[in-house]
């Protein structure tokens, strides 16, 4: 199976 | 103080449809150039970004930067009560802590006010680098819509696979397997119908069903939807808004465990 990554994986906070 | 006109209303009730799924409160930026609005949903899983520039509103005018932090339940109450050809005006004080919604019907013999709480939310910004994708790929926003529809009766996930040739798109569980190609369209009477392919290098992805679903919510916005795709980042499903500018939808690809 698969894991659902959250977005602050890809994009930082600013 | 911020004042924007909008002569066909039915884009805000659309922008609406797209966004309420995902969200259930979001902050609007309101500035000189436009509305934006950046926000995650629950999950933290997927983000909306949307942009409206100033220059497509009727009349438009902000006087001092104001972020509106707004309940997207009750701003669907609100927007229901106006017709689809009302005239919108959307107006809010510097610094205040509610908002404006005035509705005209086109004779201007009916005018109603409706005046909605603001509400404070903690909102994250994340940075979005820019990125040159190795996929792009545009096609009708219906038969995305359709897609996504008919595999989600398959899987929780889609896998998302583009080349030169074409893309495809695949689920698979209890039932059985469920594969869509489609080839890039030779010659088409309406760009709209149309389904390009750029591509550096061919992308195979894996995605949840269920965000993109949501995201077809915008499929009244536009006509057509651009998916861009690169290895191991997020995918991006954008719809044009006429002469505002889009909604872009971010979604993390799935990964091995």
């Amino acid at each position: 199976s698969r894991l659902q990554p959250e977005m602050k994986l890809f994009f930082r906070a600013r | 103080m911020f004042e924007a006109r909008l002569v066909q209303c039915s884009m805000l009730k659309k922008v609406l449809e797209a966004i309420k799924e995902l969200l259930n409160e979001a902050t609007f930026d309101c500035s000189d150039a436009g509305i934006q609005l950046q926000a995650m949903d629950n999950s933290h899983v997927s983000l909306v970004s949307l942009n409206l520039r100033s220059d497509g509103f009727d009349k438009y005018r902000c006087d001092r930067n104001l972020s509106m932090g707004i309940n997207l339940a009750s701003m669907t109450k609100i927007m229901k009560c106006a017709g689809n050809d009302d005239v919108l005006t959307i107006k809010a004080q510097d610094n205040a802590d509610n908002v404006m919604f005035m509705f005209e019907s086109q004779n201007q013999e009916k005018v109603s006010d409706y005046d909605m709480k603001l509400i404070n939310l903690d909102q994250e910004h994340l940075g979005i680098p820019e990125t040159d994708y190795s996929c792009i790929i545009k096609m009708p926003s219906g038969e995305f819509a359709r897609i996504c529809r008919d595999l989600s009766q398959f899987g929780e996930s889609v896998v998302i696979s583009c080349t030169k040739e074409g893309v495809k798109f695949s689920a698979a569980g209890d039932v059985g397997a469920a594969n869509i190609k489609l080839a890039q369209t030779a010659n088409v009477d309406k760009e709209e119908e149309a389904v390009t392919i750029e591509m550096q290098e061919p992308v195979t992805l894996t995605f949840a069903c269920r965000y993109l679903n949501s995201f077809t919510k915008a499929t009244a916005l536009s006509p057509q939807v651009q998916l861009s795709m690169s290895a191991d980042v997020p995918l991006v499903v954008e719809y044009k808004i006429g002469d505002f500018g889009h909604i872009r939808y971010y979604l993390a690809p799935k990964i091995e465990e």
